[in-house]
């Protein structure tokens, strides 16, 4: 789940 | 989430809202750009390419929705509906914005974290966002009485990534290893390009006059 660690901003 | 992020969601929120309301209710889209908000549409589009791949939270995919829907709807107001687009002024509305797409999609195919499809296109449409204001604010300098609400919408696309930034500084000193100097200088640009705008758009309702852009 490294994907999403840090596209979880708009 | 924090209260900055969170405020600089609902600041975004707020300009598409005050753009569809100008452009459902008074049928006009005098003084707005179409060529910035493909621009957008095609940054949420490349954004959010993982909507339907990662689910985050409702709120996340709520949003996406509202963004991808909006976009996509006001560039269809502007183009198609018959009688927004008699008020959309193609003869002042000239930037080339394709000559913005390229650079972005070059520096995206160098400077990425990942060189995978769905990175290098986020990374794009972050490029993209950060200039996808050129064509609406040469646009306000040429258009000389800029109104209400085309004023409001910009000032509040503006400040969303001006609260994004505090959000970012936020997350820096809360997350352990949270750094993304990509998004950072992108939004930090894209913030300094109204830096003038924010300037004009204080002025005149400091001094109570309509506001204009210095050709």
């Amino acid at each position: 789940r490294d994907y999403d660690d840090y596209h979880d901003e708009l | 989430m924090n209260i900055f992020r969170l405020a600089g969601d609902m600041t975004h929120l707020a300009s598409v809202l005050v753009l569809l309301l100008k452009i459902h209710t008074i049928k006009s889209c005098a003084g707005v750009s179409l060529k910035t908000q493909e621009l957008y549409a095609l940054v949420f589009a490349t954004r959010y390419l993982d909507i339907v791949t990662d689910f985050i939270s409702v709120y996340n995919t709520v949003m996406k929705l509202i963004f991808l829907g909006s976009s996509f709807s006001i560039v269809w107001y502007i183009r198609h509906h018959r009688v927004v687009r008699r008020s959309y002024d193609k003869d002042q509305d000239t930037f080339r914005h394709y000559l913005l797409m390229i650079p972005c999609m070059l520096l995206a195919l160098f400077v990425h974290e990942k060189f995978t499809f769905k990175e290098v296109m986020w990374t794009f449409s972050l490029y993209l966002e950060a200039v996808a204001i050129l064509p609406q604010l040469v646009l306000l300098q040429r258009t000389r009485n800029i109104d209400n609400l085309t004023g409001q919408y910009v000032f509040l696309l503006g400040a969303y990534r001006g609260l994004y930034i505090f959000n970012w500084i936020y997350r820096y000193f809360t997350e352990p290893h949270f750094v993304h100097w990509i998004t950072w200088i992108a939004g930090v640009v894209q913030t300094l390009l109204y830096a003038d705008f924010f300037y004009y758009y204080f002025e005149s309702w400091k001094n109570n006059v309509r506001l204009q852009l210095p050709a």
